[in-house]
């Protein structure tokens, strides 16, 4: 079955759609076929990747609120291998619409299910919150991966994640399980850094992957080309932590 | 009227806490007596001070929710002349309780109109959305602040935030108004800094504060010591940032 990966931390920015849009990229360029979801309304990733979130006729909402058929509001390769179900403002009225509807949590894993074959896997960018789109990315995935950033504030934040996680199993019918945690923005030459690293790898073990995905402003900057890190700047060692983590994923999920 | 600031930008990270923490600081150094409102259900302020939001039966929560006293809730001197009315866990599931209520958008206003005299700011720390705890800030408020990173993904979010205010204003009874935009992280040695801080001067012309808060690990740090910056390396630059910050606030509001 198509595994499904959801980056998900409520923290605010701790590189999720860095992560989804750069490790999407990397599977792809690894052979995978990737669908990347955006399933959150400030749509990031979206931007990220080149597409005007206000101009937007087709995009997630459509599939989750107007039953659209998701084939035709997909963006077709916006990097070799990979394609993208957008966010789009329509998406931010969206949670509270959707939260009416009895059952809404299942609603984007139902939308997932109907995405035609072909896809070796589903990544999806997801909010930073414990809300309406946050808990239907987790519903609707097989895996999630927790992108923590070298702080301090990151520490406080991962018990109430797995609280959720844990409520989101035993009560709707979700087996999502943890593939890892993956450090972002590490700065090895800060003691901070290399403090929380540590903090974070006592509670994780070997759940932390061994990638760390080092801080550099070719990441940030990619964003501002609006495309993958792989297609700015392929020798940076964005592309390269970004590679390796791919590896990783791909040795972890088994396909 | 007792001026009171919320920091806001529905974009992760930003350093919102990072601001509201070390400005509320800054003006409580300058003879200023502060009230810090943690209206963020993650409670990254509350926990960047020393308290556990875990463990936690008096905050935010139980004035919104219980109607109990705020006095009664409130931390005191969490550095000298500031005091600081905390989130809790609790705080997460009140946004569902909250927004059921008609109105919901005036309770916190209501909350800090009750506040005892004998305070010269109040600031608010607002979540990572455009969701209950953040319009309640914004309704709260007479004046917002704007951290933004100097980054790419910071100028999507702008106009979300800004046709956000202009709706609270014109339909919630709300005249707040923003009193600047503050350029946060910014590492002058990056040509990506330059060029969002030079497009962001372009929109927002003299709102930007003149101060611009540069990258400082020791801001981070003061997080892990539990502390503002300046009871933590009261010379660092991240102090000096901060202290210039807070006289541009008080030369604006005319307080
Ligand atoms: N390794 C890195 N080195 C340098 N900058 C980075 C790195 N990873 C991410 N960034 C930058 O940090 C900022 C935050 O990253 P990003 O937007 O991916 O976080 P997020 O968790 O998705 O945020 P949000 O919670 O708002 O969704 C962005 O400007 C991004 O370009
Ligand atoms: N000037 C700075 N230099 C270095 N690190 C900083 C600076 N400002 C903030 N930080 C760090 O960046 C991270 C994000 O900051 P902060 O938590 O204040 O952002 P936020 O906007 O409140 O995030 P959220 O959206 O999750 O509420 C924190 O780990 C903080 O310590
Ligand atoms: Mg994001
Ligand atoms: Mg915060």
């Amino acid at each position: 079955r198509l595994p499904t990966i959801a980056i998900a931390n409520q923290k605010g920015g701790t590189a999720k759609t860095t992560t989804a849009i750069n490790l999407s990229a990397a599977l792809a360029e690894a052979g995978k076929r990737v669908l990347l979801v955006d399933a959150d309304p400030q749509g990031s990733a979206t931007s990220g990747l080149g597409l005007d979130i206000y101009d937007l006729d087709r995009s997630l909402y459509d599939a989750l609120v107007e039953d659209a058929e998701v084939g035709g509001l997909v963006a077709r390769e916006v990097y070799p291998g990979m394609d993208l179900l957008p966010s789009s403002v329509d998406l931010a009225g969206a949670e509270r619409e959707l939260e009416r509807d009895l059952g809404w949590h299942v609603l984007l894993r139902e939308v997932i299910s109907e995405i035609e074959p072909g896809y070796d896997y589903v990544v999806l960018d997801s909010p930073p919150s414990l809300g309406t789109l946050m808990i239907s990315s987790l519903v609707a995935a097989d895996y999630f991966i927790i992108p923590i950033q070298a702080q301090v504030f990151s520490l406080h934040g991962i018990k109430q994640l797995m609280d959720t996680v844990r409520k989101v199993r035993d009560r709707l019918d979700s087996r999502v399980e943890l593939l890892g945690v993956v450090m972002t923005m590490v700065d090895w030459r800060t003691r901070l850094s290399r403090r929380v690293v540590r903090q974070i790898e006592k509670t994780f073990e070997e759940r932390m992957f061994r990638t760390k995905i080092r801080i550099n402003t070719r990441l940030a900057e990619a964003a501002e080309h609006e495309a993958p890190i792989l297609a700015v700047d392929t020798k940076s060692r964005g592309s390269e932590d970004y590679r390796k983590l791919a590896r990783e994923v791909i040795e972890r999920v088994g396909v």
